[in-house]
């Protein structure tokens, strides 16, 4: 199938911390 | 020795890799030289990356475009993607470019990029931002206006991302028809 993301799960990402 | 969860170095992959333009109205120049490709990107992560670096389009100068377009396909009319197709066009008054432009813009990219629009998602080519003085525009560009089904779900689905009132329409134009247009409105093959 497609990925898919949805708007909430996408702006999570805005400001997520780089993992060190 | 620690576990780190491979949330931490695997990026989202998205389903499709995107480019975004830049346009800058220079009359010295031909339309295609104005045309600029800033980068392109495939994960969640990189589309913010991105987009957390360059300016707001409510920052830009009159005349610019932002273009996201799925990689491969050129954002003007004479792509093969493109030449038979059309767009889900907003319009908007000055008020709303304080108001409404950017919200309306990275909400645009995020039903992109996201695949927002189920199976319908094969058909969008991608979309565009036009600073202008007279009125902003958003547009999305489909392949084939001539695809009904898939063109009604964008709409139905973009106009409800947007949260544009139900009273409220807007309306689908074949690239052709606004090539050719003689007044300033090209007439609408869909409406939703």
């Amino acid at each position: 199938g497609k990925r898919q993301y949805n708007r909430d799960f996408l702006l999570g990402f805005q400001f997520m911390p780089a993992c060190v | 020795q620690e576990i780190v969860s491979p949330e931490c170095y695997i990026k989202h992959p998205l389903q499709n890799r995107w480019s975004l333009w830049f346009f800058k109205n220079d009359k010295s120049k031909t339309w295609q030289a104005n045309l600029r490709l800033i980068s392109k990107f495939d994960t969640v992560e990189d589309f913010w990356a991105l987009y957390n670096h360059i300016q707001l389009s409510s920052n830009l100068m009159s005349g610019c475009d932002y273009s996201l377009f799925k990689d491969g396909i050129e954002p003007m009319w004479e792509d093969e993607r493109n030449k038979k197709g059309g767009r889900w066009l907003i319009t908007l008054n000055k008020q709303q470019r304080k108001l409404d432009l950017d919200r309306f813009w990275l909400e645009t990219m995020l039903c992109l990029i996201g695949e927002a629009f189920d199976d319908s998602s094969d058909d969008v080519c991608g979309a565009v931002v036009n600073i202008r003085t007279k009125g902003d525009k958003i547009a999305v560009w489909t392949t084939d206006y001539e695809n009904k089904d898939a063109i009604t779900h964008i709409g139905r689905v973009y106009k409800e991302r947007l949260g544009i009132p139900l009273k409220m329409t807007i309306g689908y134009q074949s690239h052709a028809d606004t090539a050719t247009k003689s007044g300033s409105t090209t007439k609408n093959k869909f409406v939703v």
